[in-house]
């Protein structure tokens, strides 16, 4: 049946690195890194993810603008995992528009 | 996906949305956000868990928003799209619908930074306001819009439906969705619609089909009511 998701509060007036974090109050760390690596298969060529971890390497502080940079900076520290793989995660959701 | 804007006989405007995905483990990942600024709520949204932009989102008592895929796309538009980010510095689709949520002073404002800004994919862009006549479809090129296309509640138009198709081009495909959607809407009417009557049509079959991950009713004028149910898998 129809079940309401889960709502969190994201404070604008924190700093984006940790303005995240309810999210991992609510959501297991693990599940969500299993759920994001099955998205990034799912929808990113590997090809484009190594080439992209290759560009976020060497031009990563100038790419990604802000609130969003940091917020995705905070999330990948709170992943455990490298930023281009949460980026690449945020471009798999966003492959839903193509 | 779909999604629904329409104003009932006194003036209010609501705004649906099916949000349609073919991973069914986007279930089980989806959640409410409500981003909170000098202690009240600036927006809501409903997003993905890693996911920082919203599809879907209302900024209480201006406006609301939805964003639908517009074509079809190829893999390799989808290495384009990440070097038009990167480069180009063209915003993804859904941080420009969060930016507007966050910065929009109204829903003419809302309308504008929505048609304006260069993206870096096509999409229709659905918003509603919180006044009568506040309603519109924008269909957009990654430079601008395409179109624009309003309610029009004086003239018949109390209602616009956008799936994944130009609203001027007849669809010759399978996909019936939008004539489904339509067809609903005209046998609910506007002396009946309301945020139920619109979850009614956004539950109705093939409106609401497997691929289905959630379904959005919202009102500006009445945030309370900002709902979001997620639908069960075929």
């Amino acid at each position: 049946s129809d079940v309401s998701p889960p709502t969190i509060d994201v404070n604008l007036d924190d700093d984006p690195q940790v303005r995240w974090a309810p999210l991992f109050q609510v959501f297991d760390t693990d599940f969500l890194k299993r759920t994001a690596q099955e998205m990034i298969d799912a929808a990113i060529p590997k090809w484009i993810h190594e080439a992209l971890i290759s560009v976020m390497n060497v031009s990563e502080p100038f790419i990604l603008p802000e609130p969003y940079g940091e917020e995705l900076r905070g999330m990948s520290s709170h992943f455990g995992s490298n930023l281009s793989d949460i980026v690449m995660l945020n471009f798999a959701y966003e492959a839903n528009a193509f | 996906c779909t999604s629904i804007v329409a104003q009932d006989k006194h003036g209010n405007v609501y705004h649906g949305r099916n949000l349609d995905y073919r991973y069914p483990a986007l279930r089980k990942v989806t959640l409410n956000v409500n981003f909170w600024k000098n202690g009240k709520i600036a927006y809501t949204g409903t997003t993905f868990a890693g996911y920082v932009g919203l599809w879907t989102g209302q900024s209480p008592y201006k406006f609301t928003v939805s964003g639908d895929q517009r074509g079809k796309h190829h893999w390799w538009d989808l290495w384009k799209t990440i070097v038009s980010a990167f480069l180009m510095k063209r915003t993804p689709v859904s941080w420009l619908a969060r930016e507007t949520l966050e910065k929009a002073e109204d829903f003419q404002d809302a309308v504008l930074r929505l048609s304006k800004v260069p993206i870096i994919a096509d999409v229709y862009y659905i918003v509603g306001g919180a006044r009568p006549g506040e309603g519109a479809v924008i269909t957009r090129n990654r430079a601008g819009p395409a179109d624009i296309w309003p309610l029009e509640p004086l003239s018949g138009g109390w209602f616009r439906v956008e799936t994944n198709f130009d609203h001027w081009v007849p669809n010759t495909g399978k996909d019936k969705r939008r004539e489904a959607a339509e067809k609903a809407m005209n046998a609910t009417g506007q002396e009946h619609v309301n945020m139920d009557s619109l979850f009614q049509v956004l539950s109705l079959f093939p409106v609401c089909n497997w691929k289905t991950v959630y379904t959005t009713t919202m009102s500006a004028a009445s945030p309370e009511n900002y709902t979001t149910l997620i639908r069960p898998p075929a």
